[in-house]
């Protein structure tokens, strides 16, 4: 029965890909990666029906609001739809999920918060770019700051990270200032991740009589 | 003044992915 499942219906999904080939690129098991499946066909059909997530589709789950904007989300979704084809398909979901596994290298998550950062991907952090993310999460707390304290601070830290004193950051500046706040990639860890088989325990019924049937 | 600009932004609700882990 497991077989029938993985075999014909999955296969029709479009950009399904063999869960034993995306665990040797990620740090999931194939347990896990079959248990994210079952996330993304819920979050793949929450909306349009197709088995690919929609950027609608993204912000419902994250916000339980299809129509909230964020500037980070949209940036998220970006990056997660290598491909640039609007729509986040299953290997994408899994490779870029697996950055935020707690055993994912510290190297692809400091290198993937550059790239969130690097809003007009440039290659590099701009003063103007950091000052428009500092006005974006003001735009949506309740944090109030003057112009005058935003400005102190983004000035700040642009001289900390700048070392190069060139007026913008780079890879190289990026990562030695993380180094030095490693709270600045907290939000590159995602918990949950380490217990994704136990968030769909369903699926590992399933899977260990796939794998016996194997 | 410590606050860092990137520790700021770090608050968004836009880097808290625990939304799609949770069931709807």
């Amino acid at each position: 029965m497991g077989c029938y499942f993985s075999t014909s219906k999955k296969s029709k999904i479009p950009g399904y890909e063999d869960p034993t080939v995306l665990a040797s690129e990620t740090p999931f098991t194939v347990s896990e990666v079959e248990a994210l499946y079952e996330l993304y066909m819920k979050l793949s059909n929450s909306i349009i029906e197709d088995g690919l997530i929609h950027k609608e589709e993204f912000q419902l789950a994250l916000f339980r609001n299809r129509n909230k904007r964020n500037l980070f989300a949209d940036r998220i979704f970006d990056l997660f739809d290598v491909k640039r084809n609007g729509v986040i398909e299953f290997g994408e979901f899994v490779r870029s999920l697996g950055v935020f596994h707690p055993n994912a290298p510290l190297e692809d998550k400091i290198a993937f918060a550059f790239r969130l950062y690097d809003l007009r991907q440039t290659g590099y952090i701009e003063r103007e770019e950091l000052k428009e993310m500092v006005l974006a999460l003001l735009n949506e707390s309740d944090l109030v700051l003057s112009d005058d304290m935003i400005e102190s601070i983004v000035d700040k830290t642009f001289k900390d990270a700048d070392t190069k004193d060139d007026g913008k950051i780079d890879q190289d500046e990026w990562k030695a200032f993380v180094t030095q706040h490693p709270s600045l990639i907290k939000n590159m860890t995602l918990p949950y991740l380490k217990d994704i088989s136990m968030a769909f325990p369903s699926f590992i019924a399933r899977t260990e009589v796939e794998e016996q049937e194997l | 003044n410590n606050l860092n600009a990137f520790d700021i932004i770090s608050f968004s609700s836009g880097f808290d992915l625990s939304g799609l882990f949770e069931d709807k």
